[in-house]
């Protein structure tokens, strides 16, 4: 995709943004 | 941390499953790339569970993926 907000980032001990839309 | 096996991956919902990953991936690629790790580390989550744990078993093919997604996401964000 060419969202500027790709790729979801992962922040540890943060619940990751990018499931469930993979 | 213990390593993480399909079974402690079974037993656990999908979201968890990722995460799970996720915080086992990150330090190791924080440890190569410590600007991108966040965003590498949320490209590899996009694929599948099994793959990932074998990544995260062979340093090797892990470190050649990372430096793939890195040239990906560079190039994306020219």
């Amino acid at each position: 995709s060419s969202s500027v907000n790709w790729p979801p980032e992962f922040r540890p001990g943060e619940p990751w943004k990018g499931y469930p839309n993979i | 941390q213990e390593p993480l096996t399909a079974s402690m991956l079974a037993a656990a919902p999908p979201q968890e499953q990722k995460q799970m990953i996720g915080e086992r991936l990150y330090p190791l690629i924080h440890a190569m790339h410590p600007m991108l790790a966040g965003k590498i580390t949320g490209m590899l989550l996009e694929i599948d569970n099994s793959e990932l744990l074998l990544l995260l078993e062979s340093p090797d093919s892990l470190h050649s993926k990372i430096e793939e997604a890195v040239a990906v996401l560079q190039a994306h964000q020219a």
